[in-house]
């Protein structure tokens, strides 16, 4: 019945207090606020039929619908609110979870969500996304980086060289995120930084969504000659497989600075190495 | 002996595209596994000499590859250890350090023997009865150098993380 609330001196991070969903992030020291939900949704992967007999695979995103299911409509949550460090966990759901977290002094909001193993004994291929949406006015455009260098944009259901028949319109507006993503109104950009390539899109105005998991039935046949099982796969337990998605609302003008900085710090993060304390000897190269 | 020629070999090989895609055999994606272990295996040992020959003092440096599922033999069972923590990056930073450890006090000092303020959290799972501590600190780090955290266990105290921040389970 109370909201949670998660902040430091940059940013507030508000949880419905319904559903335990992301609600909104505020930025602060530029005076944004964006309200923006975030959950996870599953694509039930295509077995193909007679007349398009393409199924979802290894090479091949291709869901049978353009809707995603909603995995959970609210979670349990559990607030962790020390001087350290603020947390969110969210339970989605036996295989799915999710902590939002807040370090002081951060810039960005960053959710780790653990997915797996992913549950087919229904005999759907699932393909999770972890989707934010706002009411932000992207007028069909969202931008990925190319291999964290150049950004490009990306239009819905448009290619720049050539006049683009749709017919695959969630899987034909994929693209490759190998670091970051993020939609714009002109004034307000979210961004998201991801710790590994995915695939990513934006299916409608203000919305964003990553794919974080697989897991399939059928082989693409496009030369790979196996399903995305893992091996000994019978009957099977799956993989889990735990990420982090950086999250950064700011100005158009301030973002650019704020994601690549940040991308950096990820992906020249700081070696931890352990030793068991007075147990070294005196050491020099001679 | 350490190097590092191998781990660069298993980074090239993994740039092919079913490395980077997930669409290899499983028997190719389990080598490009295999390989990377061993590479990053070497490496550990070019590291470990690293540190001991800028920090003058030979350790049994450990690594703990399953931070991220917060599973650290030497932190959960030593009552006394260091953190060195290296930043490859051109400028200083300070990061937050996240061990999994076994009490719920600890004492923290700097480079400098100053303390650092820390705590230890709960991380267990939902209805889990085994309690997770993980001990929180913020660490800095000069430009492309290290700096070494000492981590001592403190007489122990009685969790009460749960009942202090358990909120109510959100229902529609």
């Amino acid at each position: 019945s109370h909201t949670l609330v998660i902040q430091n001196e940059h940013l507030r991070v508000t949880f419905n207090p319904n559903t335990g969903l992301l609600q909104e992030i505020e930025n602060l020291d530029q005076g944004l606020r964006l309200p923006v939900s975030q959950t996870f949704y599953w694509y039930n992967a295509s077995t193909g039929d007679f007349t398009h007999p393409q199924a979802s695979g290894a090479y091949i995103f291709r869901p049978d619908k353009t809707k995603p299911f909603l995995l959970s409509h609210w979670v349990k949550t559990r607030l962790v609110k020390k001087a350290l460090v603020q947390e969110v966990h969210q339970n989605f759901s036996a295989w799915c979870s999710q902590v939002v977290r807040l370090y002081p002094g951060q810039r960005h909001v960053e959710l780790e969500w653990t997915v797996g193993p992913v549950p087919v004994g229904d005999g759907w291929g699932k393909e999770i996304i972890s989707r934010f949406d706002s009411q932000l006015k992207t007028n069909g455009r969202f931008y990925t980086d190319s291999n964290g260098r150049e950004i490009l944009e990306r239009r819905r259901d448009y290619r720049p060289t050539w006049d683009l028949n749709q017919t695959e319109p969630v899987a034909g507006n994929y693209y490759p995120v190998s670091s970051r993503l993020y939609i714009t109104d002109g004034q307000v950009q979210l961004t998201v930084l991801t710790d590994r390539s995915q695939g990513g899109s934006s299916l409608s105005d203000g919305s964003l969504e990553l794919m974080v998991h697989r897991r399939l039935l059928l082989d693409d046949n496009r030369g790979v000659g196996e399903a995305l099982l893992e091996p000994g796969d019978e009957p099977g337990v799956g993989l889990v497989v735990r990420g982090r998605h950086l999250v950064l609302l700011d100005t158009v003008e301030a973002a650019a600075a704020r994601h690549r900085l940040q991308a950096q710090r990820e992906a020249l993060a700081p070696q931890l190495v352990l030793a068991p304390a007075g147990k070294g000897t005196p050491y020099s190269p001679g | 002996q350490g190097g590092s020629a191998r781990l660069r070999q298993a980074m090239a090989v993994a740039q092919h595209h079913d490395a980077v895609t997930g669409t290899s055999k499983q028997h190719v994606a389990n080598d490009y596994a295999r390989q990377l272990a061993a590479g990053w295996e070497r490496c550990q040992v070019l590291v470990s000499n690293a540190l001991a020959s800028l920090g003058g003092s030979k350790e049994d440096f450990v690594f703990c590859n399953l931070l991220n599922i917060s599973v650290c033999p030497l932190t959960q069972t030593a009552s006394q250890f260091q953190a060195v923590l290296y930043n490859p990056l051109a400028w200083s930073i300070t990061w937050t350090v996240r061990l999994p450890v076994s009490d719920w006090a600890y004492h923290v000092r700097s480079p400098s023997g100053q303390t650092v303020p820390s705590e230890v959290i709960d991380v267990s799972a939902e209805r889990s009865k085994n309690f997770h501590p993980e001990l929180i600190f913020p660490a800095s780090a000069p430009p492309l150098g290290f700096s070494i955290y000492s981590v001592t266990r403190l007489p122990s105290k009685t969790p009460r993380f749960r009942d202090c921040c358990a909120v109510p389970v959100a229902q529609s």
